[in-house]
């Protein structure tokens, strides 16, 4: 099952969501590969790694073999493509062609889950993840901005289905950064819930200092602060995605 | 004076900083333009306007006139370039040369203060921005992976006025949303301030839901919550800019 997750409005929770799934998933006994398409490289920085050499990029481009890019994440149970340079040299080379896609799909080969993080943007890069992938999960900041951009990142996922990807499809909406003590996340939820139902987790993040702190230190919060609520609401959140996934 | 607001890593507060930065500057009687080169729209439609028709995009193509293009914003005291789809044909059809910036910089004559919103990326958009700026403001969440980013974002600056545009300078880094309970703020904070001294602006914007708040309604925090910490803040960070930019 090839997970991407998704969204061109910046900093709604897209690397905090890749990582905190992949860590429960591992937990929770499934095998599981998180590739950081990011050229920032925050996955990659928020688990304690450094920039691949070679990276994703360069598996991508049909420079290497994933052997030598995988990292095998020991103490948290699942592995890692990391970002790196390459990423860019993907971006300036990028032919447009089904090879990246492919080669990125062929990665979910001997692993349950393969959770692809992207950037801000709907650039080449989030292409080749929506072209590869089977589902999106779209992280949601309760906020104006990000609730105006979900109709044109709908708009796009339609288009990518029809054009190069008919089996992507939507997974789910997870409401991030979620402060119930404002009414404009009340308003958000209130919103999307009306218009998407069932495709909105029932899970939501809470806005909590622990996720923002857990990056400092390598891990994901599930590790770095196992009982907080944001832990709790990952794992809530890894539960529905095996039920939406496994059970259908 | 033609401010670029620029960080590749998404959701640091870019939008909010060049809309609240245009409005202050506008009540302090400067002439004041604000130009929403971000596809997504949101520094135009958090301003209560619509996509452009024809918009920025087409104006940088050489395929409308400002006049044409331009909207001006009578209760706020300045006007804007908004938004628009022809971004997008911007996107795909940048050629690279200096046509754009060049049609960018114009956009300057006969105002104080030509205000650039960009992407979050450093994509063909930004780097229009950033040939024909002459000063950057970076606006930087206090946070681990947008520290990280800062690095990267220098090198580009450093790369951009080396190749394209040789008066372009760091104006300064303006710490957002930040919360000064948590240690993690302070810490960022530290930080910056140790590597980029008075390059960091001493106005801190705190994080405040008004700011979330103001864009549904049309209006920069400066109009819609004018008492409010988070008003004061963007003041004080308005006649920063003025001392280093006037007083220079
Ligand atoms: N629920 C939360 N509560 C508080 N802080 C959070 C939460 N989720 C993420 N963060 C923090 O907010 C910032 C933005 O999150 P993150 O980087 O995961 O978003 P993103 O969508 O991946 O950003 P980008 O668009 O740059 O890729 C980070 O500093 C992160 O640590
Ligand atoms: N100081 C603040 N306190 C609380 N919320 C804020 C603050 N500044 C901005 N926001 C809110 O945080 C979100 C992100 O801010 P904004 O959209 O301005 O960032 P950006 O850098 O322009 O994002 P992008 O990378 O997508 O362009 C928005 O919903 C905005 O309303
Ligand atoms: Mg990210
Ligand atoms: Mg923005």
């Amino acid at each position: 099952m090839i997970l991407v997750v998704a969204n061109q409005k910046g900093g709604v929770g897209k690397t905090t969501t890749a990582v905190n799934l992949a860590a429960s998933l591992a937990e929770k006994d499934r095998r599981v590969l998180l590739a950081d398409l990011d050229p920032q490289g925050n996955a990659t920085s928020g688990l304690g790694a450094v920039p691949g050499d070679p990276d994703l990029g360069s598996y991508l481009l049909g420079e290497s073999g994933a052997d030598e890019v995988r990292l095998g994440l020991e103490d948290l149970g699942f592995d890692l493509m990391p970002a790196g340079e390459d990423l860019l040299s993907l971006l300036a080379a990028y032919p447009g062609d089904g090879a990246a896609p492919r080669r990125l799909a062929a990665l979910a080969q001997g692993y349950d889950y393969l959770i692809v993080d992207t950037p801000p943007s709907v650039g080449p890069l989030s292409l080749i993840a929506l072209a590869a992938g089977d589902a999106v999960v779209v992280p949601l900041q309760a906020e104006y901005y990000a609730l105006e951009g979900l109709a044109a990142l709908v708009r796009t996922l339609d288009r990518v289905r029809r054009r190069q990807n008919p089996r992507l499809r939507l997974l789910g909406i997870l409401l991030t950064m979620y402060d119930r003590r404002t009414v404009l996340a009340r308003q958000v939820e209130a919103e999307v819930r009306k218009h998407f139902g069932e495709r909105v987790f029932q899970a939501v993040v809470p806005r909590s200092v622990r996720l923002a702190e857990a990056p400092s230190f390598g891990l994901p919060v599930v590790h770095y602060a196992p009982g907080s609520p944001a832990s709790w609401a990952y794992h809530a959140f890894a539960r529905e995605v095996i039920q939406r996934v496994e059970a259908a």
